[in-house]
């Protein structure tokens, strides 16, 4: 169908509000929007369904990207550095994630490098408590992060701990001493441990509008990021941001956490991830 | 890209001798990648880019009419402008009322900090403490959040930095009356201000959002502000109406404005709600807390 000029543009109408509301974003909804144009100018697409159809194909394709699993077996400890701005789910999520690693059976110590806010500390000490994991705690108040990371990883190997798990203060991309902080904490886990850290993990909010494609941004220009937590997508909020954030960036979304509770992350599932865009 | 829409408009304007509808159509064009890149509601930009347009055109045939006549042109089209979309954004988000509203008689005054996980809310009850007792008064926290691993020990924390009592309860799990008791502390301690930090919460969490209601119903704030995180996206409006509909909000904080995000929510919340923005949370610091301005606000979004 090329349709009537009419039908067309009022269906292109209903796609950009579809993905505009679900935070896509005006720069990526375009980039779609004029992948259906094409399609649509080549009278590639029968009916407004293959529409909708191509659309969710491109947006499939955006979000595939490829990544090795997690090798937990060589080269022990593996370490996971985890940054992200404020408030993001940083800590939350390392407590999944520890569930989740402890439950599979290894051995877990969690770096309590949030040597900032007020009871950081004591809010990653009791996660630790539910998930069995061992943590590793600044020697003061006020202490060197880069300090409790090396520490950690220096238990890690004493006990035989399979994963290092680091959890970093929150902090916004335009601080630039806090960005450079990131890249000590990052550089002295590889005085630790020489490949680590293994895996550098941003934590997203899923809330967030199109300040995060700065985040992914920053923090990359700062770090090697190799993998994306998307939190709260058991809100209202659908995420749509970090489709544009896969297109440019193609970091690949590892997780995402759908509640508060040790048991609510799943691993990033592009297909559910698609359907439930566009409920 | 973010800073360019409401400049590029300026740019076309600028150059024009003659302004006609289709010049303002393609500069209200720029304008609306700029609110939508500034996370502003896509019905609300919608609204407002048609306001802008009906001014302008109103302006236009103004200023084309004098210039007619031979009089001088005071203000160019561009300015003229300009001035109509940052009028009306401003307009948006005022009037500006960052008061609190307070209890009559010998009852404390209540404020209520409510909003979704991880925006702010324990922090800013800090920074709200920090202000108040700056001004006089004598507040007292309520560490209602019983859920969050180590809510209670970091409110304590901004307490005894503040010097401010903090009510807590280590073995309750009942928000409802960890709230009622901290008001009868207050009235013990003499202090005329109680801040219940509450529990971060998603306004499709039934239980949640009925447990702010009960509270609501047991010490009667006369404030309740939404805590709402400048990054906030398309979000915003759903979230706002929801926590709106249920409690009625006094006011609304916006956090974390030290960042760049553009923070369009601030309208987009201020339309939906009514409410007006009280505070901005310009960093982590418990002296971060400004009262809320619209202007500098206005010409952030419009970028
Ligand atoms: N509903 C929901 N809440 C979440 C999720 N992940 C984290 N949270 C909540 O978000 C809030 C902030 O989580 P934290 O883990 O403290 O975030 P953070 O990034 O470590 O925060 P800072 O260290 O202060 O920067 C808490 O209330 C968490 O319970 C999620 O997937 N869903
Ligand atoms: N940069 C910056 N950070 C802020 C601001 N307000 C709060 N934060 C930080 O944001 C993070 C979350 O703050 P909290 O006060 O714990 O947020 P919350 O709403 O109480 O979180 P939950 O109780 O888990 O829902 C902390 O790291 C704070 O220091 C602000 O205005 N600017
Ligand atoms: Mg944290
Ligand atoms: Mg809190």
């Amino acid at each position: 169908f090329k349709g009537t000029k009419e039908i067309d543009a009022d269906l292109l109408d209903k796609l950009e509000e579809a993905l505009i509301t679900s935070d896509v974003g005006a720069g990526t909804t375009e980039w779609l929007l004029n992948l259906v144009r094409e399609a649509l100018d080549k009278e590639e697409l029968k009916d407004p369904k293959a529409v909708w159809g191509l659309l969710k194909d491109e947006i499939r394709h955006a979000l595939s990207i490829k990544a090795s699993p997690y090798d937990f077996s060589s080269d022990k400890p593996f370490v996971i550095m985890v940054v992200g701005v404020n408030g993001a789910g940083k800590t939350t999520t390392i407590g999944k994630l520890a569930s989740q690693f402890s439950q599979d059976g290894y051995k877990i110590v969690l770096a309590a490098a949030d040597t900032f806010r007020a009871a950081a500390v004591n809010q990653l000490e009791i996660w630790g408590r539910r998930t069995n994991s061992e943590v590793v705690k600044p020697a003061k108040e006020g202490a060197d992060p880069s300090s409790v990371v090396f520490d950690a990883v220096k238990t890690a190997k004493e006990t035989g701990a399979d994963i290092v798990i680091a959890d970093t203060a929150g902090r916004l991309h335009t601080q630039a001493p806090l960005m450079e902080e990131l890249k000590k904490i990052n550089r002295v886990l590889g005085k630790a441990h020489d490949t680590a850290p293994h895996e550098i993990l941003l934590v997203l909010d899923a809330t967030n509008g199109q300040n995060a494609l700065q985040q992914v941004k920053e923090f990359g220009d700062a770090l090697d990021i190799s993998g994306i937590a998307l939190t709260k997508l058991d809100g209202t909020a659908k995420g749509g941001v970090i489709i544009g954030i896969c297109h440019e960036y193609k970091i690949p979304v590892r997780y995402i956490g759908i509640g508060e509770a040790k048991d609510s992350l799943r691993q990033f599932d592009v297909e559910d991830f698609v359907d439930a865009l566009f409920v | 890209t973010l800073q360019k829409g409401f400049s590029k408009a300026r740019q076309r304007l600028r150059g024009e001798v003659e302004i006609d509808e289709s010049v303002i159509d393609a500069s209200l064009r720029d304008i609306r990648l700029s609110l939508l890149e500034a996370d502003v509601d896509l019905k609300l930009t919608r609204s407002f880019l048609d306001r802008v347009k009906e001014k302008a055109l109103g302006e236009v045939i103004q200023i084309s009419a004098k210039s007619k006549s031979g009089k001088r042109v005071r203000i160019s089209a561009a300015d003229a402008f300009v001035k109509i979309c940052q009028d009306e954004l401003t307009a948006m988000m005022g009037p500006v009322n960052t008061e609190l509203e307070m209890a009559s008689g010998n009852v404390p005054t209540g404020v209520m900090m409510v909003g979704l996980n991880g925006v702010g809310k324990t922090t800013t009850t800090g920074k709200l403490a920090n202000l108040l007792k700056k001004k006089g008064h004598k507040p007292l926290l309520c560490a209602a959040d019983i859920y969050r691993p180590a809510a209670i020990e970091q409110l304590q924390v901004l307490a005894g930095r503040l010097d401010v009592p903090v009510y807590a309860d280590f073995n309750s799990k009942d928000a409802v009356g960890i709230c009622k008791a901290a008001m009868t502390e207050a009235r013990i301690r003499n202090c005329d201000i109680v801040l219940f930090d509450t529990a971060g919460r998603q306004t499709v969490d039934d239980t949640l959002m009925t447990e702010l209601q009960d509270i609501k119903a047991a010490v009667k704030p006369k404030n309740i502000f939404l805590v709402a995180d400048a990054m906030i996206g398309q979000d915003a409006v759903i979230t706002a109406r929801e926590f709106h509909q249920r409690l009625t909000l006094s006011g609304v904080v916006l956090t974390k404005l030290d960042g760049d995000a553009r923070g369009g929510a601030a309208i987009s919340i201020k339309e939906a709600t009514g409410a007006p923005i009280k505070f901005l949370g310009m960093g982590e610091g418990m002296d971060k807390l400004e009262e809320f301005r619209p202007d500098g606000l206005a010409s952030r979004i419009l970028g």
